[in-house]
């Protein structure tokens, strides 16, 4: 999960703003 | 006399159908670079964001949501470069020898030549051009999408019987669309057999897609993006 940090946060919650 | 009311077709492709993200257009690179680098850097920035848009995409397949998180996790790090592979291909199909990446991002085969994209090019046209010969139809498109992420026989599912199940629904409803729709394909009674047999095509080319771009990103060429680094990071 900590490889894939990016993608666990986009999964978990569709309103968080990533920083790509 | 009254007619009996068309059949409204199926519900998880109707699902797939209005889930079909709209196509993103490429934001040209205006470094310095090279024509080709150029053409590499506006490339790997717009696979970045389709990337994030497919990610928004799968929570509205059907049945994805309803997946632990961690095998939601695990069918997107299998599949994202296949079901990205399938876009290309799928806006592709009205063109005999460009691949259209976006509406203002099209590469004939010089200049993917030029890029270093020749391998790419040469594996994408192939299962272009099988899907041109087949008549490959929306509704078929989104629905082979689906199964591919569904698909991506991922290893050490928390679920694997509820991914099981989200599988057989896909298939379940292109089945069902193929055998409502033999007028349209007549003679093609094994239709939905034959767009299933495709899906070991589109494996090995997004294989060819991933080395690809672990190579520009060996050679560090390009600079690439977290999110689609993040996801590369996986299938190395």
């Amino acid at each position: 999960k900590e490889k894939h940090k990016i993608l666990h946060r986009l999964l978990q919650n569709s309103t968080t703003p990533v920083d790509l | 006399l009254t007619h009996p009311a068309k059949p409204i077709g199926n519900k998880v492709i109707s699902q797939l159908l209005v889930s079909e993200p709209a196509p993103l257009s490429a934001i040209p690179d205006s470094s310095p670079s090279s024509t080709e680098l150029r053409s590499l850097l506006t490339l790997c920035d717009l696979l970045n964001r389709e990337l994030l848009v497919l990610i928004g995409w799968a929570k509205h397949i059907p049945g994805f949501s309803a997946l632990s998180l961690v095998d939601q996790m695990a069918l997107l790090q299998g599949g994202w470069m296949e079901v990205l592979v399938l876009s290309v291909v799928s806006r592709s199909l009205g063109s005999a020898d460009e691949l259209v990446f976006a509406d203002n991002l099209r590469l004939a085969e010089a200049q993917c030549r030029a890029a270093g994209l020749s391998d790419l090019y040469t594996a994408l046209r192939h299962l272009t051009r099988k899907y041109q010969q087949m008549g490959l139809s929306p509704e078929e498109l989104v629905t082979l999408k689906a199964m591919t992420l569904a698909n991506s026989d991922a290893a050490n599912l928390e679920g694997a019987e509820a991914v099981q199940r989200f599988r057989d629904g896909l298939h379940e409803a292109l089945q069902e669309h193929e055998s409502g729709h033999t007028h349209s394909h007549p003679g093609e009674l094994h239709r939905a057999g034959r767009l299933l047999m495709t899906l070991p095509l589109l494996r090995q080319t997004a294989a060819r897609a991933v080395d690809t771009f672990c190579r520009l990103h060996r050679e560090r060429r390009v600079p690439m993006h977290k999110l689609f680094l993040e996801m590369l990071d996986n299938k190395i």
